[in-house]
């Protein structure tokens, strides 16, 4: 039990994130 | 890119600071994890900003943090998927 991270945790959505080229 | 620094992330409103937080992860996260990003992303999220900041300027830490985050997802996927409840 050493994780803290939720995998209940709310999707991020990115508003400005382009694929690379 | 300029690098994302703590006094430009304290002029944010609190709730926008998640944001520039997560505009600035994501791509490194979804280089790794195309299809976990947004999740992932949102996991990250939830650490305090001063060590998210921290994971930006250390692509070590924030691989290991990448590597954890999937790791719980995946126990968590296995335990919901194993449950059937409703």
């Amino acid at each position: 039990r050493k994780s803290t991270l939720n995998p209940n945790a709310k999707e991020f959505n990115p508003r400005s994130f382009a694929q690379p080229k | 890119q300029e690098p994302l620094t703590a006094s430009m992330l304290a002029a944010a409103p609190p709730q926008e600071q998640k944001q520039i937080l997560g505009e600035r992860l994501y791509p490194l996260i979804h280089a790794m994890h195309p299809f976990l990003a947004g999740k992932i992303t949102g996991m990250l999220l939830e650490i305090d900003n001063s060590e998210l900041l921290l994971m930006l300027e250390s692509p070590e830490s924030l691989h290991s943090k990448i590597e954890e985050a999937v790791a719980v997802l995946q126990v968590h996927q296995m335990s919901e998927s194993s449950h059937k409840s409703a």
